[in-house]
């Protein structure tokens, strides 16, 4: 039922190639959510995960227009360590099936018109 | 039904709170649930207690005994109901305090601030997720956070989402006409309060699709609870 995603297919340099302007971008999201990282390693890697978080973000915006995707305080971390960090929702599929099936807590049906 | 409604109008939803690095994302949705159900049931927003939850709730899903309530580690919003049930209620935050770690149950039984009187599992159907919104405050709910990492605001609609829930969050209101820019059409949504902070999101919150024609985006009526509350003092 959606209408086509309406796509821009010229433009000009992608300024996610540009490694001085994302360096830069790096700089202000540490100062703006007050990062510090251990060592110079440690930096380096936030650094090209902030990257990959950029383009993924991108991606992100492509799939999801109506919504702004971008540079959040989760920029420098993996999905993976983002997951492990900042979801904790316990489900099982057994749970889910169970509560899709019907328990001892169905909510009574309530009436919606009028 | 109205055509929005928003809880946060009513006074029945607390301040954004902050779960740090930690995963207690179900702590803060059960607490958030019953904050609404209490003031529902006495009038007075009382701001209640994650870190009660996180250190003294390990019940366990009935179906598997191996699942069970784990403060950082991962919970789950209908077990912490069955915990609150089960311990008498919930203390206030100021009680409380979150620390955002995994700690020894420090539960004071003299300090209940909210207690269950009963909570249900809601349908997987918009009509009754609103219906019961509206009538029992704001609700408990699961949701793949797949796009929340970087989401900064507006009305989140994906092509394509996960419907594996891996995020507990609150359910506090709905609203019909979103603009969706690139669908140059209004879009209705779900007002949905996170724990991440103020500074995520739309001032903490997060917005997404509801309708017909995309029903159930990233799981969100999948997994749907509503508490009730019995208040005392």
């Amino acid at each position: 039922d959606e209408e086509p995603l309406i796509r821009q297919v010229v433009g000009g340099a992608d300024p996610l190639d540009n490694d001085l302007e994302l360096d830069s971008q790096f700089v202000g999201f540490v100062q703006r959510f007050g990062k510090t990282y251990r060592d110079a390693e440690e930096h380096a890697h936030r650094l090209s995960v902030f990257k990959a978080n950029l383009r993924r973000a991108r991606r992100h915006q492509l799939l999801d227009p109506s919504a702004e995707h971008g540079v959040t305080k989760f920029s420098d971390l993996t999905p993976a360590e983002f997951r492990r960090t900042y979801l904790g929702l316990k489900t099982t599929r057994r749970s889910f099936l169970r509560e899709m099936a019907g328990s001892a807590h169905d909510a009574p049906v309530l009436p919606t018109d009028g | 039904l109205p055509e929005d409604f928003d809880w946060r109008d009513h006074g029945a939803v607390g301040p954004v709170k902050n779960q740090g690095s930690c995963g207690s994302c179900w702590s803060f949705s059960a607490s958030g649930a019953l904050e609404g159900a209490n003031y529902l049931a006495s009038g007075k927003m009382e701001v209640l207690s994650e870190q009660q939850l996180v250190d003294c709730d390990h019940e366990c899903d009935p179906s598997e005994p191996d699942s069970c309530d784990a403060g950082c580690n991962g919970g789950l919003m209908t077990s912490a109901f069955s915990y609150l049930l089960k311990s008498g209620g919930l203390e206030r935050e100021k009680d409380y305090p979150y620390t955002g770690k995994d700690g020894t149950c420090k539960f004071d039984k003299s300090k209940i601030a909210a207690s269950v009187q009963n909570y249900s599992v809601v349908a997987v159907d918009e009509e009754q997720i609103a219906a019961n919104l509206v009538k029992y405050g704001p609700l408990a709910i699961g949701i793949n956070a797949a796009y929340m990492q970087t989401y900064i605001g507006g009305v989140s609609c994906p092509y394509i989402c996960g419907r594996h829930l891996d995020h507990g969050v609150l359910l506090v209101g709905y609203g019909a006409s979103g603009f969706a820019p690139s669908r140059f059409k209004e879009k209705p949504y779900w007002i949905i309060k996170n724990s991440w902070g103020e500074n995520w999101g739309d001032k903490g919150y997060y917005k997404i699709c509801r309708g017909s024609n995309v029903r159930n985006k990233c799981g969100v009526d999948s997994m749907v609870s509503t508490v009730s509350a019995t208040h005392s003092s």
